[in-house]
This record gives structure tokens, C-alpha cells and sequence, in this order.
């Protein structure tokens, strides 16, 4: 079957699209298939794994996907990690924003590409055990994507900047989260909070991670990533942190919450 | 008379809140008047500025100004610094968006709230010369906030991190800055660039600055803000980086910027 983590918080910039790429390609290590949905009208997630933006190499892309003119089959290409495909955004994405508030979709079509993706995955299974994880990276802000993807996810994935802001918009986030599962997706709920950019020479670091971990307990795993320059180097590069640098700090970080994660879903 | 600059740029954690706060407050240090409008439903720079979170300590806010239920001139909120007022934000402007997109608002009240508020510094201005500073703090997205922002502003300052994906959403933003100016705004322009998070020991910054130099020349000022632990300490204790720690780099860096932008719109 499939299992579907929404990578949300809409404060920028506190590493959705990096969590995406690198825990997607750690499950994908560890034997796990991954489909990661580039839900961000940047298409950094795309980018950050080596997709061209050339005129066909993002065809189809998220937005066919949502006017389901395409499936995810269909849409969701490969990135040379075995294992890993995503489904690349570009910018025309922007529009739907508009398209859905104007009340001219359905507004919730992710959830129905899943559930014949699911369908589809299942047909073709020939018996694989394995679930396929579907990572949505989304953009920051709770806006009509980022509906989507909670109504389309099973769970949701949040990472936290070890910075002084990163607490201001979690109460709009789990509000959002609860206004979503009672109206649209019963099932919704929290897999866990990751800290992010943690650098253990910075005391606002740890205030922020004593703050974090006192408000929110058990749903902060224990693992965090910490602050790497080598992370950020590699989607330069067009490659997620495993391939680029595997030794590093930030690698293994990335291979660690992979394994909690895959704990978490077990426990269930 | 007034000048408007938004503070924009979709992609998230460049760096925004940080500089429409210090920016703000270096050039009321150099005796200009600033007044910033939180246009951010997570509050940031109504919170770096110490403003509370209790029931009245940010009403009205920018919600009623853009409902036009209240005025610019009463809803700006001393921040304790001489010359710096705020317009705060509240989590109920993440509602206007839903409002505004389903037609039920003129979408650019931000627009008309600031034609007034210019008359109202006018009438009261007893002879003052100087110009008074609109800083407009956009979310991380080119909504329908942004885009009331843009419509209102005479100008856009552009933070930029020194980092990889910096360069990805610059295409969308300067469209939708042609766009806006196009349809509704035609004296809107790019004021520039200035590049965030600088750090000269790591070679993605140098990459990242030398691209960024070769794509806008010009636009982009000659002053960069360094990467400082002590700019990101400073929100936790609701003070600009100018009154935290004067002395340090991030200081003087906005204080070079704000004479920057001084100069430039002194050319015009
Ligand atoms: N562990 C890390 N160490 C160093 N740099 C990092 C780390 N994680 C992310 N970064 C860098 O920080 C910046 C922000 O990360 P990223 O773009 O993944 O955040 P985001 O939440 O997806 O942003 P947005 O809100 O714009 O979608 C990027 O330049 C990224 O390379
Ligand atoms: N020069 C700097 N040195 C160190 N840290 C910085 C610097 N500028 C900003 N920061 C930190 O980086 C983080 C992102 O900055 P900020 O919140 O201002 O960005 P933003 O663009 O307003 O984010 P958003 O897209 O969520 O609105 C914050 O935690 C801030 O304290
Ligand atoms: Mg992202
Ligand atoms: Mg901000």
C-alpha cells in the first residue's frame, strides 16, 4: 500500500524541500520505494534532484496531476536513485492557486490521484511487501496546495529551524491540521516534529530545542539534523546529501531519521 | 510625503522580517520617520519588535486596515523606539485571503489605506521635511497580501540568502512585479537586491554572489548582510539587532544599508 507524509509548516525556509529530498532518498536506501510530489510552485525540491527545467523534463507535472489531465503515474519521473521518482512542479502551478479560490475545482484533487496511485502500485505490486512512501514537499504557507496535501496525507512531517521564530506558527499549523482532519481527513495527524539547522555551538539552539521539546513531548523525534554546509551544497549539485557527501554529518542524520521514521510507521 | 517599499520575496527564510525590522530601525537612527506594516498572518516582525500577543495589544492591526475598519494612522503601534511605529499582524489575516480571493473585498484596500495615511502625515506634519518610510513585511508567497503589497508600494527591496535556491524564484517575483505594474501600479520598480546570511568563509556564498552580481548588476547593493548569530538572537528578546548589540556586524551592515537606500532614493 501506500503511506502518505505531508512535509508542511508554513514558515519558510526551515528545510521542507531538503527533509523531502534527503529522508526521501534515505527510505529509498533502505529498501523503501519513495514518490516525492514537488507541491511548491519553486520547483526546489525538482531542482534540488537534478530535473532540467528544459520545455518536456518537468511534463507532466504536480499541476496536471491536480487538473487530473495526468496521473501520478504518469507524471512521477525518475532521478537516477534507484527506488526514488518525484513529481516535478514548475512554475504554472501559481495559477491553480487562483483557479481553486475562484471555486472552479474540486479542491481536492491530490486525494484522488493517491487513491488511484494506491490503486495503481497495487495492480502492478506483483507481490512486493514493501509500502511506497509519497513525500509532498509543500510551500510555505497553509494556502490551497497546502490543503491538498493534508487532505491527501496520511500523516504530517514537520520540521522546526532551531531558530527563535520557529515556534510562532505551529499553533496556526495545528489548527489548520485539526480543521482538516475534522472536515475532510479523518485520519490526519502529526507523525512528527524535526529539528532542523541545529548547531550545538548556538545557546538559542538549545533554547529553542528545550522550548520545542517541552511543548511537544513524544512527536519530536529524537533525532535532529544538524547544521551542515555540505546539506546545503548538494542541490547544487542536483543530488540529495547521500549521494553527494555520505560520510558527512548531515548524511547521517538524514539515514537516522529514515529509521525512526520507519519505526514510528510501524508502531501504528 | 511617503515612500512604500515592499519587502518581498516568495521563497522562505531569506531574511524579510530580519531586514524590514533593522532596516527600519537604522534609518529612523539617521532621523527618518518608518512606519512597518506586518503583512505576515505569523506575526514575526509585530513580535521581533516586542509587541504582545495578549487580546487588545494588537488591535486594530493590519486585518482592520485592510478591511478598512481602520485606519493606518490607528492602527500603528509605538515600538519604543523613537521615530518606529508598527502596523502588527495577527493570525486572522490568514482568513482575508479566502475573502479577498472569493471577490468579496476590493482587492487592493492596502492601496487606498496608505493614499489616506500619506494625507493624514501631511496635514499633521507641521512643516516636517522628512520623508516618511512605509515598510512593507510580505509572507512568503505571491498572494494575494503580496500582491495588495505590491500594488501599495512605490518600490521592492528584495532580500536574497546566499544560497543555492536563492536564484530559483527570482523569475516568478520580477514577472509578477512586471505584471503588477502592468495592471495596476505603474511607478513600481526594484529599489534592489541586497543579498542576506552572507558568510565569506563558505564557498556557496561567493557562487551564489557572483551569480546573483552578473544576473542584476546594478539592482543589487553594494552592502551584504553577514550571517550573525546575534541577528538571530535578537527577536528572542523583541529588539532589533541596533539596540541588542549595536557593536557587532549585523548592526553595522543595516546601518550601511539604510544610508544605501537613502542614497539611492535621493537619485530617483
Ligand atoms: N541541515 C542543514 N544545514 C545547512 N543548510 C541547510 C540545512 N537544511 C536546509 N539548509 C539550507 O537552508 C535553506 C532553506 O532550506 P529549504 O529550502 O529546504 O527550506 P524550505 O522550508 O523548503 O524553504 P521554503 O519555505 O522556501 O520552501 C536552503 O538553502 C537549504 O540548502
Ligand atoms: N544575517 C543573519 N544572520 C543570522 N541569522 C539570520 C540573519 N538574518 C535572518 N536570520 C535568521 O534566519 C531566519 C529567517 O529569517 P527571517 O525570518 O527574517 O526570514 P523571512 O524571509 O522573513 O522568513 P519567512 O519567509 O518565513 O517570512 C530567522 O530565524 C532569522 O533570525
Ligand atoms: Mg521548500
Ligand atoms: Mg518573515
Amino acid at each position: 500500500g501506500l503511506r502518505v507524509l505531508a512535509v508542511a509548516n508554513q514558515k519558510g525556509g526551515v528545510g521542507k524541500t531538503t527533509t523531502a529530498i534527503n529522508l526521501g532518498t534515505a527510505l529509498a536506501a533502505v529498501g523503501r520505494p519513495v514518490v516525492i510530489v514537488d507541491l511548491d510552485p519553486q520547483g526546489n525540491a525538482s531542482t534540488g534532484l537534478g530535473i532540467g527545467k528544459g520545455p518536456d523534463e518537468r511534463s507532466p507535472s504536480t499541476l496536471e496531476v491536480l487538473l487530473e489531465t495526468a496521473s501520478m503515474a504518469q507524471a512521477a519521473k525518475p532521478t537516477g536513485i534507484p527506488l526514488l521518482s518525484i513529481v516535478p512542479a514548475t512554475g504554472d502551478l501559481m495559477g491553480i492557486e487562483r483557479e481553486f479560490a475562484a471555486g472552479q475545482h474540486k479542491v481536492y484533487p491530490l486525494r484522488n490521484a493517491l487513491i488511484e496511485y494506491a490503486a495503481h502500485q497495487q495492480a502492478n505490486a506483483e507481490g512486493q511487501a514493501k509500502t511506497t512512501y509519497v513525500l509532498i514537499d509543500c510551500p510555505p504557507s497553509l494556502n490551497v496546495l497546502t490543503i491538498n496535501a493534508l487532505s491527501a496525507a496520511d500523516a504530517v512531517l514537520v520540521p522546526m529551524q532551531c531558530e527563535f521564530f520557529a515556534m510562532e506558527g505551529l499553533a496556526q499549523l495545528v489548527k489548520t491540521i485539526n480543521d482538516v482532519r475534522d472536515r475532510l481527513n479523518p485520519a490526519l495527524s502529526i507523525q512528527g516534529v524535526v529539528l532542523t539547522m541545529h548547531d550545538k555551538r548556538n545557546r538559542l539552539t538549545h533554547e529553542v530545542e528545550e522550548n520545542v521539546r517541552d511543548a511537544l513531548g513524544e512527536k519530536v523525534y529524537a533525532t535532529y539534523i544538524p547544521r551542515n554546509v555540505r546539506v546545503a551544497e548538494s542541490p547544487s549539485f542536483g543530488k540529495p546529501i547521500l549521494l553527494y557527501d555520505h560520510q558527512c554529518e548531515g548524511s547521517r542524520a538524514y539515514i537516522e531519521l529514515a529509521s525512526e521514521v520507519i519505526k514510528r510507521e510501524q508502531q501504528l
